[in-house]
């Protein structure tokens, strides 16, 4: 699941942007 | 819960919905109801919708209020007859994209909150994901409530007053993108929530222990009973006359779910029909929605 919501997942875990990802 | 832990969980969720989201409801409420002393940029058509592109979007990259008043003062350049169709293809096309990164950003910010909640971020991660995936378009539909009146909706973080007419007027399949939204946020309205209230609701909406894929379903589920039993001794304290606004609030969480079902058929649809691109964002979460 992680890896079909990569952008989510990043959010998530350091809360980049999404045009950081 | 106890009545202490669950004040303290009323009050981090609110700190929580008020640090996070750059707009809330009192805040439009000002705006739209003209007790600001800037009013919002009105578009209501082709012409004002591309000054708004300039001006709006300029102020928001500079910052400077003053350089992007004058520019509201400059004439749009009138396009040539042959061109008009065209350019309000691609201005309703571009009008798509400035939805989208509305919603992309109220994600990011839908995330922030959620981290911030309580316990959430003590739930598995893939759990953390599933939760999100499945409430950030009604989460997002809630918000927009709050924007919305009768006849238009704030954009721009309030700068901007978007008319319903003028989306209703653009082609199809763009024209039939937001009139449920304003459909829904009469309904919603009606209520009369504030922002209290509202940051418990998404928070209800947000801990959902039957999105599907969940893995570990009754810590979700007794997040989710914390958070709703929270919402029902806040309603009732904040709106004593008002005995049946819970029971009627969770109804709408069924209506949101067919609000963004449709607003995902829409989306592939527009996908299918337009040669326009999604944002990777909003595609991970529409993929396999549904």
């Amino acid at each position: 699941l992680q890896e079909k919501h990569k952008i989510l997942h990043k959010l998530l875990q350091n809360g980049n942007t999404p045009d950081e990802v | 819960y106890m009545e202490g832990d669950r004040k303290t969980l009323v009050r981090q969720i609110h700190d929580a919905y008020m640090k996070n989201f750059t707009m809330n409801k009192a805040k439009a409420r000002l705006i739209l109801t003209g007790k600001t002393s800037e009013p919002p940029f009105i578009i209501h058509d082709m012409d004002t919708f591309q000054l708004a592109e300039r001006t709006l979007a300029a102020h928001m990259v500079k910052g400077d209020r003053s350089e992007s008043e004058s520019e509201v003062q400059s004439e749009p350049e009138t396009p040539a007859p042959v061109c008009q169709e065209l350019q309000q293809r691609e201005a309703e096309a571009r009008l798509f994209h400035c939805c989208q990164s509305t919603s992309v950003e109220t994600v990011t910010e839908l995330t922030e909150f959620a981290k911030a909640m309580p316990h959430f971020q003590m739930l598995d991660l893939n759990d953390q994901v599933t939760l999100l995936k499945y409430a950030v378009h009604e989460a997002l539909f809630t918000l927009l409530a709050s924007c919305m009146n009768k006849d238009g909706l704030l954009v721009a973080r309030g700068r901007g007053f978007i008319t319903r007419e003028f989306l209703k007027s653009l082609r199809r399949p763009f024209s039939d993108m937001m009139e449920p939204k304003f459909q829904f946020a009469t309904r919603f309205n009606s209520m009369d929530l504030d922002d209290s209230d509202l940051a418990l609701f998404v928070a209800a909406i947000i801990c959902c222990g039957d999105r599907p894929g969940l893995v570990d379903v009754p810590v979700v589920e007794r997040l989710q009973e914390s958070v709703i039993q929270a919402l029902r001794h806040h309603l009732l304290a904040n709106h004593p006359d008002d005995t049946f606004l819970f029971p009627r609030l969770l109804q709408k969480l069924a209506d949101l779910r067919e609000l963004v079902t449709e607003h995902a058929q829409l989306i592939q649809e527009i996908k299918t029909l337009e040669d326009t691109s999604l944002h990777p964002l909003l595609q991970e979460i529409y993929k396999d929605m549904y």
